[in-house]
């Protein structure tokens, strides 16, 4: 089962 | 003041068309340079990147940098009574509470003008690395907007393996299964018919086809379209927009639980 990553997760907030 | 004119105003009904269903509001950044728009939808799995260069419209001027948030829902109503041979010029003044669209005939007999109300809005800004992709695949965008369209009948998501043969497209839910594959052309001599595959690595991904299917709204803007993939890494799905820039897609991926 997959589950959805969200693009904070790789991503830096700048 | 901020002044830019663009002849086909069909180029930006496009672009409103190819982000309305992800985005509810944005915040375009206009400079010298040209604008643009870096914004997530509201659940943080996909980012639109919108990237209009200066050169490319047929008369830019921005004495100052200017951050004006717009409501998309809004910005593609007005554009939507735009002609299709209209030109589009939209006007703001520094430190503006709203923008003008102004859109005029070919004849120029007809001239009209929408003003639109700015909106405040929190930013969240997220710093994207330059990164080198394990595949690059470039395709026909008709293409990928048919085969997303077909495998979301079988399941919520679908799966992207890319090898130097080409790349496989692969779905499975309750009814059953299906998966397209796709060669990489022997011969380019058609470019837009093209299929290109870069490969360094193969990857599979998984990916949401609500996203996906949102992406290909973009199919217009351009022929061919861009996949950039590495394992375990946003997808970056990339629609040039003629000339004048470019629009970037960025998913999350499917990860196992």
């Amino acid at each position: 089962k997959k589950k959805q990553s969200t693009l904070t997760d790789f991503f830096k907030k700048s | 003041m901020f002044e830019a004119r663009l002849t086909q105003s069909a180029i930006l009904k496009k672009v409103l068309d190819a982000v309305k269903d992800l985005l509810s509001e944005a915040t375009f950044e206009c400079s010298d340079s040209g604008i643009q728009v870096q914004a997530m939808d509201n659940a943080h799995v996909s980012l639109v990147s919108l990237n209009l260069r200066s050169d490319g419209f047929d008369k830019y001027r921005c004495d100052r940098n200017l951050s004006m948030g717009m409501s998309i829902s809004c910005m593609s109503k007005i554009l939507r009574c735009a002609g299709a041979e209209d030109t589009v010029t939209l006007r703001a003044w520094d430190s503006p509470e709203s923008i003008v669209f102004i859109f005029e005939s070919p004849n120029k007999d007809k001239l009209a003008e929408y003003e639109m109300k700015l909106i405040n809005m929190d930013q969240e800004h997220l710093g994207i690395p330059e990164t080198s992709y394990s595949c690059v695949v470039k395709m026909p965008s008709a293409e990928f907007t048919r085969i997303c369209r077909d495998l979301s009948q079988f399941g919520e998501s679908i799966t992207f393996a890319c090898t130097k043969e080409g790349i496989k497209f692969s779905a499975s839910g309750d009814y059953g299964s299906a998966n397209i594959k796709l060669a990489q052309t022997a011969d380019a001599d058609n470019e837009e018919e093209a299929i290109i595959v870069n490969m360094q690595e193969p990857v599979k991904l998984t990916f949401s086809c609500r996203y996906l299917n949102c992406f290909v709204k973009a199919g217009p803007l351009c022929n061919q379209v861009q996949l950039s993939m590495s394992d375990d890494v946003p997808l970056v799905c990339e629609y040039k927009i003629g000339d004048i820039g470019h629009i970037r897609y960025y998913l999350a991926p499917k990860i196992d639980d």
